[in-house]
């Protein structure tokens, strides 16, 4: 079984603003 | 063919042929007649001009007319002819043609730096210690352990009058050294300008005396400086550059006026003299076709037997090390591409969210994925993971 691929759009970065890679 | 290469393609110690260094070379006399012009000699007259062009003529042998000095009086009676010979050749022998009665006395010169500095390569009187504070050469010509300028003998005057001031490199050398194998007498057969110094007359009485002296000139025709082209064994010829300076035709990856250094990318191992038994090319480094200049490292060097000394310098193609031979951090080697492709490295490519970092593992490609996170690239959560709102875990365990 192949799982999809991560989906950017889903992630909440609320509390991660410093993580959030640029696009 | 070219002679610094046999029939493989090997490289091989490689020397210019003998010829006379001085043959069309400017001749600088400190006195020659005609200035002001008298009966027998003036400058101004073809004819009845001794310019010291005629020293290095072609055929100067076979012309009548020599080069003269002017008429000395006054002691001391020094005249030095002088010939740069336009770069360092390897010195075989020296030879000048007197016209007249040779010269009593007579020091022959060298400069290694194109006339800063003089050094002796032998001496011609009948009083040695006199005029140059000598003592006699022996007479089997045998000098000192090493290379020296020996007091030789007055020339002698030939039956037609005039007189060959001959001069051997060998004499003055020891028997027995090798110019392959001795830095001492490369040196000593080493010169880049010639310098004749004639000192004494060959007239009766003591050239001391002012009063003894009758006024007297010195007369000679053809100098010769038989020697090779400095080369260091790595060219065969030497050319005219495009400033007009005579500069060794270079082979085995070096380079320099005399071949005397390797050529930038050529310093896998340091530069070396070729010898009849080793050529000591210079070799070019291993970089891989990824970076265009290297330096020598003697430590490296060592370290691997006398092999191997270069260190690739600006790897690009996202290469990195000595060799340009792995891939830079953010890389990994593709394995369908030769280690030369310029796509030999690809790029990680780390999953900015699932990956826990940007390097991957140099040879699979395989990124540092975050827990349940799954995939060359950790793109994926893993089976029984599930994707999660949070970017710090991503997956996380379907429930």
């Amino acid at each position: 079984e192949v799982m999809p691929t991560l989906d950017m759009a889903l992630f909440d970065w609320t509390d991660y603003e410093d993580l959030k890679p640029e696009v | 063919a070219d002679p610094c290469y046999d029939e493989g393609g090997a490289p091989r110690g490689c020397v210019p042929g003998l010829v006379n260094a001085a043959l069309g070379r400017e001749v600088l006399a400190s006195s020659t007649c005609g200035q002001p012009a008298t009966r027998a000699c003036d400058a101004s007259d073809p004819l009845r001009a001794h310019p010291a062009t005629l020293l290095t003529v072609a055929g100067g042998s076979a012309s009548s007319v020599c080069w003269r000095s002017d008429m000395l009086q006054r002691v001391p009676l020094n005249v030095t002819l002088t010939v740069a010979l336009g770069k360092a050749f390897e010195l075989v022998f020296v030879s000048l043609r007197f016209c007249s009665a040779p010269p009593a006395s007579v020091a022959l010169l060298k400069s290694q730096d194109h006339g800063r500095n003089w050094a002796p390569l032998g001496f011609f009187s009948s009083h040695c210690a006199l005029d140059y504070g000598r003592p006699h050469a022996p007479l089997d010509g045998s000098g000192g352990p090493g290379p020296e300028a020996l007091c030789f003998p007055a020339l002698q005057a030939q039956p037609d009058g005039g007189g060959l001031m001959a001069f051997s490199v060998q004499d003055g050398s020891p028997p027995g050294l090798d110019l392959d194998s001795s830095p001492v007498l490369q040196d000593w057969v080493t010169a880049t300008d010639i310098r004749i110094l004639l000192t004494r007359p060959a007239v009766p009485g003591d050239t001391r005396d002012l009063d003894a002296i009758v006024p007297y000139s010195y007369s000679a025709t053809e100098l010769q400086v038989g020697g090779r082209c400095k080369c260091n064994g790595h060219a065969s010829r030497c050319l005219l550059d495009a400033q007009g300076h005579l500069i060794c035709d270079c082979r085995h990856g070096t380079e320099g006026p005399d071949c005397g250094r390797c050529k930038p990318f050529y310093c896998d191992r340091p530069w070396q003299r070729a010898t009849a038994r080793e050529t000591h090319a210079c070799l070019a480094c291993s970089c891989n076709g990824h970076a265009r200049r290297c330096r020598f490292n003697m430590e490296l060097y060592r370290l691997s037997g006398h092999r191997s000394g270069g260190v690739c310098l600006n790897c690009r193609h996202n290469t990195a090390g000595r060799h340009c031979h792995y891939c830079q951090e953010g890389f990994y080697r593709d394995p369908d591409r030769s280690l030369s492709d310029r796509r030999a490295c690809r790029a990680c490519d780390c999953h900015p969210v699932g990956a826990a970092g940007k390097t991957c593992n140099q040879t699979t490609g395989q990124c540092p994925c975050k827990d349940g996170v799954t995939g060359l690239t950790c793109n994926r959560c893993a089976l029984g993971f599930q994707q999660s709102r949070s970017p710090v875990a991503p997956c996380v365990k379907t429930p």
